[in-house]
């Protein structure tokens, strides 16, 4: 199921006698212009469309499948390839450390995975990371209270590095999880990406995951690949596609660092949470 | 003489692809397109300056966009009766309540007072991160307990505004997604309560295609005076400057180009014609 825009486009293929490079090209344009609406980069949007119009033309759908079954399978099959094989955290004893541009989603997708993995019997602890940010400190406090695990910060610490050490220090041994909140940063700021890499190196994280909105636009994949290039991402948190965001960028971010999408976040309670589905995505992003 | 339809779409494609990598949205490039291309249909040119010549229909088109709707917002200010409301919206995390401490800081410096309204009552650290602001900047906060309704804190405000002879009430509200009805809602009512002179949709550089469908619908629940567009600093192109603009004609204020309370500038529109053609 390829989304309602789609519908129409795959109608024409399906009511063809004869499937023609013309009608694939329409077919392509109107892939492309879902891909370019729903955020994707715009490289990434003509890369792929050659791809898919190249594929339609020169294959031959396997036996029992329509020319219009045919076209969906190459454009899944597209998509998918650029998302990469899923994964899932582990349910295990392990560090995680958060983080993505300015008001992402990081401080409150904090809580979200503390509460599942609570849910799964394991003990997580917050870490107050970002020493930047106007009562970050209290923010993460409070969501720490709501979804009830252990906190740990310092308010009157100015170097973050410090901070996440004693964290994690204070609850190496009491807890499982260790998820550290980190500022907000963008890729042009020398001094926060090199704070990023200092807490990087002083954590070891097992998980470096970057929280991305889902209404980003161009921006998503150069950002996502200086990230990239800082500490390796090992997966991607798509947030707020309870709005009317396609989430594209998160497409141009997994090619970039080549790490999937790991959860999306629905809402801002921290129950909002669900694991990465790319059928859902897909379907969304055409849609 | 005039310039067949493929010729066109040939032409515009190059500078097509430059606007979408700006982040201008979609819908919006194919609307500009289609008002262009009649007054480039007719159009007589030399065959050797027509790449010129349409890039310079598109370009007076995008700069008649982004300049039609300027108002000068400290002649506003100086201007209006006292106290004037100010109240901010925008989607989750777009940059809100730093637009609120970067404004008290620019009105500050015409000699102007404010208070700040903590209308935020739900996210966790709303009501201190603004208190934090209003502390460091140097102006009176008037804040309720967490979970206490918006529009009394707005009420509230506006009261002690009028009291103390204050010049704006700058009206801090939620995060919310347009297709949240019940938040919708409670904008609707903040705005009917505090009856605010100024609506100001901040919205996000990073954002994509996204900016029209917010602005839009905000604009549709309580009608948005201004805009102010944040995270520029980023490396965003700030297309949906242009998305925004084309979509419901109001004006771009400012823009925000960093952390500090002085990163928030008159927007130029010679400054985003540099950035999407350059
Ligand atoms: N609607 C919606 N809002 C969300 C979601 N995730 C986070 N938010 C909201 O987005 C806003 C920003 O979230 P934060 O967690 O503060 O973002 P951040 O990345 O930590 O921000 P910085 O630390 O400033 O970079 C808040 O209003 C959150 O409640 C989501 O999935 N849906
Ligand atoms: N680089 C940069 N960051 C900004 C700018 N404006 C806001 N931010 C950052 O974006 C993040 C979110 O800002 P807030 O003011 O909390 O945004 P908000 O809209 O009030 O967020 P919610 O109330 O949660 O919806 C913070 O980390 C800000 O410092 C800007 O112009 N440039
Ligand atoms: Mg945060
Ligand atoms: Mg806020």
């Amino acid at each position: 199921d390829l989304g309602d825009s789609l519908r129409g486009t795959l109608k024409k293929i399906a009511n063809a006698v004869h499937v023609d490079s013309k009608l694939i090209k329409e077919v392509v344009r109107d892939i492309q212009r879902a891909l370019l609406q729903a955020d994707v980069n715009v490289k990434l949007v003509l890369e792929l469309t050659k791809k898919i119009e190249k594929r339609a033309l020169q294959e031959k759908p396997p036996a029992g499948m329509s020319n219009r079954e045919h076209v969906i399978h190459i454009v899944y099959d597209e998509l998918v390839n650029i998302l990469g094989d899923s994964r899932e955290l582990p349910i295990k004893k392990q560090i995680i450390m958060m983080v993505g541009l300015y008001g992402q989603g990081k401080t409150t997708t904090c809580g979200k995975l503390a509460t599942f993995f609570k849910k799964k019997g394991l003990r997580p602890v917050l870490i107050a990371g970002d020493v930047h940010r106007p009562a970050a400190y209290e923010q993460l406090k409070q969501i720490s209270e709501q979804v009830k695990v252990p906190f740990y910060g310092d308010k009157s610490e100015k170097d973050a590095v410090k901070v996440v050490k004693e964290g994690l220090n204070k609850f190496k041994r009491v807890s499982d999880v260790i998820i550290v909140d980190t500022s907000g940063r963008h890729k042009l700021e020398n001094d926060l990406i090199s704070e990023m890499k200092d807490i990087f190196k002083a954590t070891k994280p097992d998980e470096k995951l970057l929280v991305i909105d889902a209404a980003t636009g161009q921006q998503a994949g150069p950002q996502a690949k200086a990230f990239n290039d800082a500490v390796k991402i090992s997966g991607i948190v798509l947030t707020k596609l309870d709005g009317t965001a396609k989430g594209g960028g998160a497409l141009s971010a997994a090619s970039e660092v080549g790490a999937p999408i790991v959860f999306i976040g629905t809402g801002e309670h921290s129950g909002d949470f669900e694991k990465f589905e790319p059928a859902g995505f897909i379907s969304r992003l055409l849609g | 003489r005039g310039i067949s339809e493929e010729k066109l779409d040939a032409l515009l494609w190059e500078l097509e692809v430059g606007l979408l990598e700006s982040d201008v949205a979609y819908t919006v490039i194919e609307s500009i397109k289609k008002d262009i291309k009649e007054e480039l249909r007719n159009a007589s040119f030399e065959r050797d300056k027509i790449n010129e010549m349409v890039e310079n229909v598109l370009r007076n088109a995008i700069s008649h966009v982004l300049k039609s709707s300027e108002i000068d917002f400290m002649d506003f200010i100086k201007s209006s009766k006292k106290p004037i409301v100010i109240m901010f919206v925008g989607v989750n995390g777009s940059g809100k309540t730093l637009a609120i401490a970067k404004m008290a800081t620019l009105l500050r410096k015409y000699g102007i007072s404010s208070v700040m309204a903590a209308g935020d009552t739900f996210r966790a650290g709303a009501i201190e991160q603004l208190s934090i602001h209003a502390d460091k900047v140097g102006v009176k906060i008037i804040k309720h307990g967490s979970g206490a309704d918006p529009a009394a804190v707005a009420y509230d405000a506006i009261d002690h505004a009028k009291a103390k002879h204050k010049d704006v009430v700058l009206l801090d509200t939620a995060g919310r997604v347009q297709t949240n009805i019940n938040l919708m809602d409670e904008m609707a009512k903040i705005k009917r309560v505090a009856k605010p002179d100024l609506i100001i949709f901040v919205g996000d550089a990073l954002s994509g295609n996204d900016a029209v469908e917010q602005a839009k619908r905000f604009n549709e629940v309580v009608g948005i005076d201004g805009v102010i567009l944040t995270k520029v600093d980023t490396d965003a192109k700030g297309g949906s400057a242009l998305s925004v603009a084309y979509t419901i004609g109001k004006p771009l204020l400012f823009i925000g180009v960093g952390q500090g309370y002085e990163d928030q500038i008159p927007f130029e529109p010679q400054w985003m014609m540099d950035n999407i053609f350059g």
